[in-house]
């Protein structure tokens, strides 16, 4: 079921 | 001075149970265009981000430029669950360096001439605030259904499994669960419901795929059934976050960004 990814990278600098 | 009212304190407190659910604090950015609210979950699973323009409150008053109150969301849910659903109810604040920053919550019940009034004050904390935002996307495949419908397939797959695998293809959406028990599969295809169109599944899928997510994350979005009868899910692929969003009027509504579980 692999794991659980984060939002981490997702964002971008204002 | 920031001081904003609405008729129905039940849709807000709606949109702050719904925040709690994930979030403990976050800043109230309140401008001119109206309240921003935005955080990450304490695992950064999934980001909630919430708009209430100004239009979309009864009265709405921002004298500054940009206000970042930081707010404990259960202490706020508290006070709010003390507000009659025939209240109005008012948010203000004041900028006054000689006392404790706070936030005032009041309901106002008619009563003929006079009014029924209940007053609280929220304090304030400090809250770090966000200096990252959402990129902007181009979403290939799109999917709206009735929130209730999402709520029950997620309640019943929560009995089972902690994660749900759902699969989007052109004509269906496959959502299933196994545990060592037991497996669950259930199949959702689009349709209209030419007497009640909120009944209707559409999907507009370009690039199937299969993604799985943690249950228990779609089981509280799908809660925000009072926000909106109708959930839209916009996709890309199964390594780029879905958004869940439940739209309300005035451009304003609550959208969540949730990651999957990645198999490499």
């Amino acid at each position: 079921q692999g794991y659980q990814g984060r939002l981490d990278g997702f964002f971008k600098k204002k | 001075m920031l001081e904003c009212k609405l008729q129905e304190p039940k849709v807000f407190r709606s949109v702050v149970e719904a925040m709690s659910e994930h979030i403990k604090e976050c800043n109230f950015e309140f401008t001119r265009e109206g309240l921003k609210m935005q955080a990450l979950d304490s695992s950064h699973i999934a980001f909630t981000f919430v708009t209430l323009s100004a239009t979309w409150w009864n009265e709405y008053r921002c004298d500054d430029e940009a206000l970042l109150l930081g707010v404990n969301l259960e202490t706020l849910l508290k006070i709010l669950k003390c507000g009659p659903d025939n209240s109005l109810l008012a948010l203000s604040y004041e900028n006054d360096d000689d006392e404790v920053s706070e936030l005032k919550v009041k309901f106002e019940v008619d009563r003929g001439e006079k009014k029924d009034v209940a007053e609280f004050a929220l304090k304030l904390t400090h809250i770090d605030p966000m200096e990252e935002e959402v990129p902007e996307l181009t979403w290939t495949n799109e999917l709206e259904m009735p929130t209730q419908e999402l709520f029950r397939i997620a309640r019943d797959i929560s009995l089972f499994s902690e994660i749900m695998v759902l699969e989007f293809d052109k004509d269906k959406l496959r959502i299933s669960c196994s545990s060592k028990e037991s497996t669950a599969d259930y199949l959702v295809h689009p349709f209209e419901d030419s007497t009640n169109a909120s009944n209707s599944v559409r999907m507009n899928i370009e690039a199937p795929f299969k993604v799985s997510l943690t249950t228990h994350y779609v089981l509280s979005f799908a809660k925000n059934k009072n926000i909106n009868e109708r959930v839209v899910i916009k996709m890309i692929d199964a390594e780029t976050p879905l958004m869940f969003s439940f739209s309300m009027k005035e451009g304003s509504g609550i959208c969540y960004y949730i990651a999957g579980r990645l198999t490499d």
